[in-house]
């Protein structure tokens, strides 16, 4: 099982967009994938088709009063695609936890109770991939999922403010990586929102790829209204606009990403 | 002295954007303008060209340690406009604050203190605007700003997930209103990256008038290539292309914003 965090404290990049498409991607590849949304404003929940009412299961109950995550799986409209979705209560989260002694690890001992507990009833992991959706900040909920996470990829809008705070997220990961996960390594840059006639943005490429000499995924997300509409309708780019160059990005990138399997 | 606070937890959607340009838009109109760089990544700060050192004046200290506003502020190319910048220490104030009392006020304390130490050397208040850019979040440093603020606008993109995060966004605003600052105000919605070609954008501001009679600009900031440019070059939209739409859009504000003066 491949655990992904899809994270940049910028925000507006496109995190929400490429786990959702993404996700839908690698099901369609066969994978069978569940996504977290970790961000309180549930955009990623929504997305997918799933507002949730107060009192229901959601990822706000899994980090705050240990509800198992199978209790908060929910089908969606793609297949091999699930979602624990999220609430607007867990905006409330990170002052709740603040002194709950292993606030960081929450979500890692929540994922490890669920892969013992699949084991143990059928033998098999959960999931081929887990993908977390980071809100845009680098508080106690992104730092959950990059404690639970084996991969980093972080999504870039290639426009000005992208480079400087990428810095300060890599110092961010390192340190996770020094001090709590070990195994936590940098996928990849995602290029998100590419627009190739903007030459702001065919700058920003080429100093991602300076700085990230081997990191950057091969093919640009391009900006395409489709992938702007798609959520309006509940659906991913590929029940929405299956001929797009949203559709045929996305399915790119996951392919690029079973490509280079995680140093299991 | 009108004290605004821009702010939206959607992350992307414009709100540095608009602090820096109609910043600097009512400094053109002679107005004597500060904004305040309450996002850890320091984006206002740098689009006005300053970059701060660890140990030098910034929000930072003003939260921290109590230092005097009028200690930490700085000019920027335009004339009339100063900034008080942010830096990246600011992203462990949330949690460095947790527990200290009445960690909510700090702002506004500092705001308070400095009004009056200017009143009392020159007799006038030491500005005419204050503007805090806010990072994408409704954490301590959103909530300082509209403790702080007397006014509230909220940036707003014309995309889908635009409406899920607004009505969360309302009930904190209101919330605070009856328990920290009763005299806080929304002025208005601002719709960002506004593209009238785009149907999903026409489609999000019929909504949005339709959810807040009376409360949207006039003139949506459109979508502008110029702007996105302009931090490249540390410059705001009347240095860097004056005659853009950019440019237009944003002294257009400037003065719906003066033509509405707060019920004082
Ligand atoms: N490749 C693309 N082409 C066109 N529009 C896009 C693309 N990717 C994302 N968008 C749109 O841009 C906006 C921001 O994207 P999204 O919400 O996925 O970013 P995010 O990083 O998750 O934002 P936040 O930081 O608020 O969580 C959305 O309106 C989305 O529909
Ligand atoms: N009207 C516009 N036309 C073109 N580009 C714009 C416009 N407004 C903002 N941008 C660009 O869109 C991106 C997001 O804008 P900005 O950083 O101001 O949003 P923000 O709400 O402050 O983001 P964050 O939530 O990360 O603080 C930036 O690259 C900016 O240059
Ligand atoms: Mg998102
Ligand atoms: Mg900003």
């Amino acid at each position: 099982m491949r655990v992904l965090a899809i994270i940049n404290q910028k925000g507006g990049v496109g995190k929400t967009t490429t786990v959702a498409n993404l996700g839908a991607a690698l099901a369609r590849e066969g994978q069978r994938v569940v996504v977290f949304d970790l961000d309180p404003q549930a955009n990623l929940s929504l997305y997918l088709g799933s507002e949730v009412g107060r009192g229901e299961a959601s990822v706000y109950g899994v980090l705050t009063e240990g509800l198992p995550i199978q209790q908060s799986l929910r089908a969606t409209a793609t297949e091999g695609l699930q979602l624990v979705p999220s609430h607007l209560d867990l905006s409330g989260a990170e002052l709740e936890l603040a002194s709950t002694l292993g606030r960081e690890t929450l979500l890692r001992d929540a994922l490890q109770q669920w892969v013992a507990d699949r084991l143990a009833e059928t033998g098999q992991e959960p999931a081929d991939f887990v993908i977390f959706d980071c809100p845009p900040s680098l508080g106690l909920l992104s730092v959950n999922a990059l404690v639970a996470a084996d991969e980093v990829m972080i999504a870039v809008q290639t426009e000005f403010f992208a480079l400087q705070g990428l810095s300060k997220l890599v110092e961010v990961i390192q340190l996770l990586r020094r001090r709590m996960n070990p195994g936590l390594s940098l996928t990849g840059i995602i290029p998100c929102l590419y627009d190739s006639r903007l030459k702001l943005a065919r700058e920003v490429l080429v100093e991602l790829r300076k700085y990230f000499p081997g990191k950057v995924f091969q093919n640009p997300i391009r900006t395409n209204v489709r992938l702007a509409e798609s959520p309006s309708f509940g659906q991913t780019i590929f029940e929405y606009a299956p001929d797009s160059n949203g559709a045929k990005d996305y399915q790119r990138l996951a392919r690029e990403v079973l490509g280079n399997a995680a140093k299991t």
